[in-house]
């Protein structure tokens, strides 16, 4: 089930968001 | 409307939100390079490449919108303030409401009955789409011009539709969120500053408010009955390989 998250997980961390 | 009565401010909140929003003509110059490079990927790769089908460019459109819809939120004020894990609650919650409701938009403001605006540009004729739907996808579109009427009687304007995406986005009925009270804040401080928005630019129109948040529950009728159609379309392998459509797809239906 994490696997299915993974692109959204990394739109969402990448850059500034943490 | 462009200006409220003198004396009455729109809330900051509202103005704050337009701040926010997107360029259009860029999302919309993105999306359509996107397929572009996508239709010349396709050509190259065989020479008898068919040209994609309406529901698939739909799926396309569709995907990519959902990046830009991805975008959108991270670059929220209110959002910003929420963990990741709560971040993707939310999304997977009404992402596809938040499609619908670009959809919906778009198609208040288009204002042709025989035809869908995509944000690409592109016209489809809904007569040639519903030749080859099935009897879902039928309802589906009836569904949505329906509620397009409803919308267009009201004569929706940019800065609710704003409001609009808050107050789907900050859902207080998503359940196991690690700040459940800031998203129910949240909420509240949305809908507040859309009933004043509106009282303060329609107060001849006091219903307006209430009429409004009685087409939230129809959109989000809506984008289940979507997401039903999207969900069958995928097990039958007829969507093509849209990397978020398809995550989020499976992330909800898990």
């Amino acid at each position: 089930k994490k696997k299915d998250n993974a692109l959204l997980r990394y739109l969402l961390d990448k850059d500034d968001n943490t | 409307p462009s200006a409220p009565p003198a004396g009455l401010p729109v809330p900051a909140l509202v103005l704050e939100f337009v701040r926010c929003e997107q360029d259009e003509l860029q999302v919309r110059s993105k999306i359509s390079a996107h397929l572009g490079h996508l239709q010349q990927e396709q050509s190259s790769r065989s020479a008898k490449a068919e040209p994609l089908s309406t529901f698939g460019l739909m799926c396309h459109v569709a995907d990519q919108t959902l990046f830009s819809i991805v975008e959108w939120a991270r670059s929220c004020t209110f959002f910003k303030e929420l963990k990741v894990g709560d971040q993707m609650k939310l999304l997977h919650n009404c992402w596809s409401e938040l499609l619908v409701l670009d959809y919906i938009s778009r198609q208040v403001h288009h204002g042709k009955q025989d035809s869908i605006l995509l944000i690409t540009g592109q016209e489809v004729e809904l007569g040639s789409l519903l030749a080859q739907a099935g009897v879902t996808l039928a309802e589906l579109v009836q569904g949505g011009q329906e509620l397009v009427q409803h919308l267009q009687e009201l004569q929706l304007d940019r800065r609710e539709i704003a409001c609009f995406k808050y107050l789907i986005l900050f859902n207080p009925d998503v359940k196991l969120l690690e700040n459940q009270v800031y998203v129910e804040s949240v909420y509240e401080q949305v809908s507040g500053a859309l009933l004043e928005y509106t009282l303060c630019v329609y107060p001849q129109h006091v219903e307006r408010f209430s009429q409004l948040l009685l087409r939230l529950p129809e959109l989000r009728a809506l984008s289940v009955q979507a997401e039903d159609y999207l969900c069958y379309k995928h097990l039958s392998g007829e969507v093509p390989c849209n990397n978020l459509l398809i995550e989020m797809l499976h992330a909800k239906r898990a």
